[in-house]
């Protein structure tokens, strides 16, 4: 891809996936650091048939499940009304504010003594790490690898419904724990009717041979239904104490960092601490903590270009209701009048492409099958501090095939959502 | 409240600094 100032050509030969994978090395020579793959790719190869025929309309459902989850929570939280469905209750009650839905990315860590390799969704929107586990009570999907067994075990252990640690779930799922035979039961639901529940419990997890955290709480899932697509579980990596990043703090002081890969064919890096050395090329925004979602990790949004030209948006568009970001989430969700902007912007500068109808909740669309290269506008995101982020291209389009491609931002419905 | 969705944080690195208040952007995280 060349790129000017700006605009991006983008080939269109490389804009659908391979079907083989092409691992970076980036991983492996950073310490304390795991290789991040896309669920859907063939840099993961899922225990789960059903998972690689869903559709990127089902993909953008999930995702506004998610969403929809994430500003019932905040709605919910100040007060307000939200006129956003609750998911439906089945055996737990709906937790809005840890949402699984379209979580795309995977890493694998060790659980247990001896280690067992698990592959687990990492989700910087929630904060309970889990896993299926035997025997299964009531129900397990189809994982990658076998499903862990606490009995095989010895590092294993439940938490009582005494301890204070048992209490602590309430914050962590939304749900108060159960009790079975003084063992502390947890529950979550997830905003897509996702589902884990079973025994709280301690277990030694292994991020890498040289971190190992001994005591770490997870939950070992004996209910475990849902759009989890082969993967064992979740890393939780939200701000709640309960959550990876809090409970080796000790070691990393809540750090980490990734890098989420250009294609699904392709693999990332999630790592903890400094990993040898932050890029002196970052530049960092203030970490906002917004009141009704202190899990999240909260951020200032202050302008957008399109095309090298800032929009026309007011402050208070962004300030309203603020932002957060999200592993987890798939599309960018922005206020009404920014996300109008954006699309009015990028429509008059894409004019020349026959456009093509929506797909899901993407409403700018184009017909790209009679050409090999595209010009498209370079789009850049201005955070507090004077922070100015360019999307790089594959952050620009979403699409089924070359006859359906879309800009990939959406817009909130209410511009206090 | 607006997200900042994974798609948009491709091939960045995304540093996430709780202790110090603070998240991090850069260019051509993967390679």
């Amino acid at each position: 891809e060349a790129k000017s100032e700006t605009s991006v050509t983008i080939h269109l030969s490389s804009f659908l996936p391979s079907p083989v994978c092409s691992p970076s090395s980036h991983a492996a020579g950073r310490k304390s650091s795991l290789e991040v793959v896309h669920k859907r790719g063939p840099c993961f190869r899922n225990g789960d048939e059903k998972s690689s025929s869903v559709s990127h309309s089902e993909i953008l459902q999930q995702d506004q499940a998610r969403v929809d989850s994430i500003h019932s929570k905040f709605a919910k939280n100040s007060g307000i009304a939200g006129d956003v469905k609750q998911p439906d209750a089945a055996e737990l009650p709906a937790n809005d504010g840890s949402v699984v839905g379209s979580a795309n990315y995977i890493v694998q860590v060790g659980l247990g003594t001896p280690k067992k390799e698990l592959s687990l969704v990492f989700d910087t929107g929630s904060d309970l790490t889990w896993t299926q586990c035997e025997p299964c009570v009531k129900a397990c999907y189809k994982q990658k690898e076998p499903i862990f067994d606490p009995r095989l075990s010895t590092s294993y252990s439940n938490i009582s419904c005494s301890s204070t640690l048992c209490s602590s779930l309430s914050s962590a799922t939304g749900n108060s724990p159960g009790c079975e035979s003084s063992t502390c039961i947890y529950g979550i639901k997830y905003g897509d009717s996702s589902i884990s529940a079973g025994f709280f419990a301690k277990e030694t997890i292994s991020l890498t041979s040289s971190d190992v955290f001994p005591g770490f709480l997870f939950g070992c899932g004996e209910n475990n239904q849902g759009l989890f697509s082969g993967a064992a579980g979740l890393l939780g990596l939200g701000r709640d104490p309960i959550s990876i990043v809090s409970q080796t703090a000790s070691k990393f002081n809540k750090l980490f960092s990734y890098c989420l890969p250009s294609s699904s064919s392709s693999t990332g890096h999630l790592t903890f601490g400094n990993g040898g050395g932050i890029s002196k090329s970052v530049q960092f925004t203030p970490l906002s903590t917004i009141s009704q979602g202190t899990s999240f990790y909260g951020l200032d949004i202050t302008g957008i270009s399109v095309g090298g030209q800032t929009l026309p948006i007011q402050s208070s568009v962004f300030t309203t209701a603020g932002a957060i970001i999200d592993s987890g989430t798939v599309i960018t969700r922005l206020p009404p009048d920014a996300y109008s902007a954006l699309r009015t912007a990028f429509r008059q500068q894409m004019s020349k492409y026959p456009t093509a109808p929506a797909l899901s909740i993407l409403d700018t669309c184009y017909d790209f099958s009679n050409y090999t290269t595209i010009s498209v506008p370079e789009i850049s995101f201005s955070f507090k501090g004077g922070v100015l982020v360019n999307i790089d291209e594959t952050g620009l389009l979403y699409g089924t095939s070359l006859s359906q491609v879309c800009l990939a931002f959406a817009g909130n419905s209410e511009a206090s959502d | 409240v607006a997200i900042f969705g994974n798609v948009q944080q491709q091939t960045l690195e995304v540093v996430y600094d709780a202790n110090g208040g603070r998240v991090g952007f850069a260019p051509n995280g993967c390679s």
